[in-house]
């Protein structure tokens, strides 16, 4: 992979794809 | 301050192509991409067309309207108004 | 002149999608991609990272440098002052 592939385990187990624009979506969990 | 923003928004760019991939009914290609990044985390993906998507064709039309590349592409009035504004 | 400019902005999208799958080095999912998109043109590639990845991290550096978010995220001194402009 090259450097600019994301690291190959993100800090959270569970990933939300949400519209980061959403009121509920928290910037810290992610 | 600038590395964890790149790498944040790098794990959030992998995380809305998959989406992406997904919504537009390439699966194999979604599945495939996981397992070369390396992520096994379950994933909720938002709804269609998904947030890349819809990003997207905001920024493409807000691209496509700036005044020295208007001439070339369509772009929507409001994206000209915002533009000019 | 928003429905080429949408059909306009899928095109793109899926080729920068391709471009940005091949640039991290996920080979497979990009080739799998064009066969599943059915996408036979023979594609240029830009510089790495792309032009989708090189976009988005400056609005994910502006997106965290918003005033209600910047406590929150990580974001750039200079997406602040843009922020702030």
């Amino acid at each position: 992979l090259s450097e600019y592939a994301p690291p190959p385990n993100p800090n959270s187990d569970h990933l939300v794809a949400a519209n980061p624009f959403d009121d509920n979506y928290n910037t810290i969990s992610y | 301050a600038t590395i964890p923003t790149r790498v944040a928004a790098g794990i959030r760019l992998a995380l809305y192509v998959y989406e992406y991939l997904l919504h537009v009914g390439a699966q194999k290609s979604a599945q495939t991409f996981l397992s070369e990044i390396r992520w096994e985390k379950n994933i909720t993906l938002g709804e269609p067309p998904g947030f890349l998507h819809s990003w997207w064709c905001v920024f493409w039309d807000l691209y496509c309207a700036a005044p020295d590349r208007r001439e070339a592409c369509e772009h929507s009035s409001e994206a000209k108004a915002f533009q000019d504004y």
